[in-house]
């Protein structure tokens, strides 16, 4: 699965996940992280999310949702909500991933679950990184 | 003008350290590098948050290093069942495809979907003929073939088991 987030120069945010599914996943099997609401969201109010990992569990989830939820609903910051999704509600029902995500004061958060994420970020601060393993 | 930003992920897992050689981290992160440099000179030349995010993952979609358009796995029947979503955060407008074989980039058909067509979600077939209908590129089953996947799915072609693209099979039910 791949994604990008961004947050442009107008503050406006985007989402975008494409994916190749499992590997010797039954046919007509849909639900990998590229379902909106599950593991792609957008809302300038709160962030934009792509989600990667066991697809089902974020569909259980509805985590990139969630991620926008618990910002609106509980005022969490962007770190604070990616992080309670990713290491903890979704452990909780057994999944296992990542996500990126972006608000529209640009701030990044790039939480996983598993041993590495392939991932990348760039603000125009000059913050930039690629890194796959945490570190 | 406000401060701008992008992220970008290409799967997450079990990423054995022992199976990484320093080739292929190296391959990873080239082409990691260069979908962040599309996406963020799209923002830098004061694009559009949704332009810059269609192109990184595009980029990463051209690779055979990832799982999504010419890296996609192999599903059970010896397909490439491909899934993509974009959404915009301005107007909340999202567009979707799923179980989709044969495109190249199934981002923009996403897209789209989301632009130019008056639904959401769009599945097989149908998603299928409107991204024919949309001009979208065509690739057939050898730019999708890939020694390393084909042999990963040799491991566990004809059983009930399935694996994550970057893990080790799982068993587990899911609910």
């Amino acid at each position: 699965t791949v994604g990008a987030v961004a947050c442009d120069r107008r503050s406006n945010l985007a989402a975008a996940t494409s994916t190749g599914g499992m590997t010797n996943k039954m046919i007509g099997r849909l639900g990998d992280s590229a379902v909106p609401g599950a593991g792609n969201y957008a809302n300038n109010k709160t962030c934009a999310v792509s989600c990667t990992g066991s697809g089902e569990y974020f569909l259980r989830g509805v985590v990139a949702y969630d991620v926008s939820c618990l910002m609106e609903m509980k005022n969490m910051t962007l770190q604070e909500a990616a992080e309670e999704v990713i290491q903890r509600r979704i452990l909780e029902i057994g999944g296992d991933g990542g996500l990126i995500a972006v608000d529209a004061e640009a701030n990044i958060s790039l939480p996983f679950n598993t041993e590495g994420m392939y991932r990348a970020f760039q603000t125009s601060d000059g913050v930039a990184g690629v890194k796959i393993y945490k570190d | 003008m406000a401060r701008f930003a992008i992220a970008l992920h290409g799967g997450a897992g079990t990423l054995i350290k022992g199976n990484m050689t320093p080739d292929k981290e190296k391959a990873y992160k080239k082409v990691l590098s260069e979908a962040l440099q599309k996406g963020y000179t799209v923002l830098e030349n004061d694009g559009a948050a949704v332009d810059a995010v269609q192109e990184a993952v595009m980029c990463m979609e051209d690779s055979a290093l990832f799982n999504a358009g010419k890296g996609s796995v192999f599903s059970a029947n010896g397909t490439h069942e491909m899934e993509a979503a974009i959404m915009e955060g301005k107007t909340r407008k999202a567009g979707a495809v799923a179980l989709l074989t044969g495109i190249k980039n199934p981002i923009s058909v996403a897209r789209d979907v989301m632009e130019k067509s008056q639904h959401v979600f769009l599945l097989g077939q149908g998603a299928l003929e409107f991204a024919k209908s949309m001009d979208h590129v065509l690739q057939d089953s050898k730019y999708f073939y890939d020694e390393f996947r084909y042999q990963q799915w040799q491991e566990i072609k004809g059983s009930s088991q399935f694996q994550l693209d970057h893990s080790k099979s799982k068993n587990s039910k899911f609910g």
